[in-house]
């Protein structure tokens, strides 16, 4: 039996959100020449149940909504995070005035799932 | 409330300095002097921006492709050495500087896999009188094998030479590739640097320094040296992902 729940709007899934990430905001442009910022973006929303293939779920994380729809205070829904991600290149000044160019990888969410 | 403002300064210093060392920074680099950025590095950063997601996720992420080389890491190295002046330059010679590129800023977990020199003039040149009468420039680099005395610049005992290549015409860039040396450099032997040579060659000291045989080099500009390296922290854990 499940417990009443609010409904879920198609606005409120598990899904990724702009998040721009300023490095002047953080204080690091002295060093970083480029980029300036970058989209970074977030995974945020709900996972409810029944789980769609459209958000990117585990059989673990099926069975967890499952399980939470029958016991909502004992068990929590999946959480929202990244399932893909992808890099960026960052130009800095290293401590010996060198130009560096390094690749991250995992910098900028693409995809949100609920795991 | 001092108290706690200084809690809270010490928590953002600890967090600050946790996220750089996830990005592969011991310290907050604090720049002396904003050098401008080497055309090769700014060429492949525009490349990578460019490059849609799907395509970043799909290439190895662990490989410069502009190089062909296992690599994350693309440094270039300003040269930090200093002309050798003669108080007599030696016949046919137009130019000798020692080279001196600081490695030390490497970590221990950086694999080096490759290391380019280049050699820059301000515009390609041709050594005069003329080229057809079998003359022109020679350059030559040596790895030296000791430091530099203070005071006495020259000449150089027991070095090894490197590259040894005749030009008719000097182009802009010169580049020469130095992995083997740079590699050696960091596993078993000190860095005590290069020494690089121009000289004229196929006449006679005469023309060479007389009727301008040397003034073609008058457009040299600077040396630098391009390192990629391999962080095998962050690379390592990305191949064991996939």
């Amino acid at each position: 039996r499940s417990a009443q729940a609010p409904p879920v709007t198609l606005s409120s899934l598990c899904k990724p959100r702009q998040l721009y990430i300023s490095f002047s905001d953080v204080g690091w442009e002295n060093w970083i020449i480029a980029p300036q910022g970058y989209m970074a973006n977030y995974c945020l929303g709900e996972c409810p149940f029944p789980l769609t293939a459209e958000l990117n779920s585990t059989n673990h994380a099926i069975l967890q909504t499952m399980v939470h729809s029958l016991d909502p205070e004992g068990t929590p829904q999946p959480c929202c995070v990244p399932v893909r991600l992808s890099p960026i290149s960052i130009l800095y000044y290293d401590n010996s005035d060198n130009v560096v160019l390094r690749h991250y990888e995992d910098m900028v969410v693409d995809e949100c799932g609920c795991r | 409330s001092a108290a706690l403002a200084t809690q809270l300064s010490l928590q953002e210093s600890l967090q600050e300095s946790l996220l750089l060392k996830s990005l592969g920074l011991s310290t907050k680099p604090s720049p002396k002097t904003h050098a401008p950025v080497p055309s090769v590095l700014w060429r492949i950063f525009q490349r990578r921006k460019t490059l849609p997601a799907l395509s970043k996720d799909l290439g190895d992420a662990c490989r410069v492709e502009e190089f062909n080389v296992p690599g994350n890491i693309i440094r270039v190295f300003a040269d930090q050495g200093h002309f050798i002046h003669h108080g007599q330059p030696p016949r046919l010679l137009c130019l000798q500087k020692r080279l001196y590129f600081n490695l030390s800023v490497l970590e221990e977990g950086e694999r080096l896999t490759m290391a380019q020199l280049e050699i820059k003039f301000s515009h390609n040149s041709y050594p005069s009188p003329s080229p057809s009468q079998g003359q022109g420039l020679e350059l030559r680099l040596y790895r030296s094998s000791r430091l530099p005395l203070r005071g006495t610049p020259a000449p150089e005992r027991g070095q090894k030479l490197l590259v040894e290549r005749s030009f008719v015409q000097l182009h802009k860039s010169l580049v020469f590739d130095l992995s083997g040396v740079a590699k050696d450099w960091r596993t078993h032997s000190r860095n005590l640097g290069l020494i690089l040579e121009i000289a004229w060659s196929g006449g006679d000291g005469a023309s060479a320094l007389g009727s301008g045989g040397c003034t073609s080099i008058s457009s040299f500009l600077d040396t630098s040296l391009l390192v990629v390296t391999l962080s095998q922290q962050q690379c390592g854990a990305s191949r064991r992902r996939r």
